[in-house]
């Protein structure tokens, strides 16, 4: 979920 | 990680490059919108939040430093550094950014993924980014002609946020359940927002003649 609403991009 | 982002954050990190090297080659910021420079401050700033709570991968972490460093920098030489700030176009660069600003926050208060802090600060920041080349623009048009490195400098500031695009496109099509709305319609209004620079810019490529937008 966290990734989903993670931002891993710049 | 893919080619699109990775292509993208490379051309992203180009164009700060090529306007390090033309402010310190040329010793002069002319041509330049400050504006700009300053809503990018403030985009990197409000976006990268996380910075120091969520760790996602040194390449991340590098890259962001990279960004708000890069911007501020920039932003002290035309306001402080005694021979850059004295080529700024002062009179061109008028452009009413408050506006941008406050349409882009209010916005995210509305549109955000969750309603906390950092969620609606990133929100504020994408909508700004998407903006924030309008004062630079308008510059472009005022002040005739462009000198090469700051029409390379546009044209790599406008291309990363097409990788980008493709980026999304690519993750929507290969990753369960990904969605970017937010982002990705902004950058669609962002890149789109360049399409006029992209044309006159070809031109002038295939024509090799000067860079010039019509006023």
């Amino acid at each position: 979920d966290e990734q989903e609403s993670g931002k891993d991009e710049l | 990680m893919n080619i699109f982002r990775l292509a993208g954050d490379m051309t992203h990190l180009l164009s700060i490059l090529v306007l390090l090297l033309k402010i310190y080659a040329t010793k002069s910021c002319s041509g330049i919108s400050r504006k700009t420079q300053e809503l990018y401050a403030i985009v990197f700033m409000a976006r990268y939040l996380d910075l120091f709570t969520d760790f996602i991968s040194v390449y991340n972490t590098f890259m962001k430093l990279i960004f708000i460093a890069s911007s501020l920098a920039i932003v002290w030489c035309m306001r402080f550094h005694p021979v850059v700030r004295r080529s700024y176009d002062r009179e061109l660069d008028t452009f009413r950014y408050f506006f941008l600003v406050g349409a882009s926050f209010a916005l995210a208060l509305v549109w955000h993924d969750k309603f906390t802090l950092q969620e609606v600060f990133w929100a504020f920041s994408i909508y700004l980014e998407a903006v924030a080349i309008l004062p630079q623009l308008v510059l472009l048009q005022r002040s005739g002609n462009v000198d090469n490195l700051t029409g390379q400098y546009v044209f790599f500031l406008g291309a990363y946020r097409a990788f980008y695009i493709l980026n999304w496109i690519y993750r929507y099509m290969t990753e369960p359940r990904f969605t970017r709305w937010i982002a990705g319609i902004s950058g669609v209004v962002q890149t789109a927002l360049y399409a006029d620079f992209f044309y006159y810019y070809f031109i002038s490529w295939k024509n090799n003649s000067k860079l010039k937008l019509p006023a």
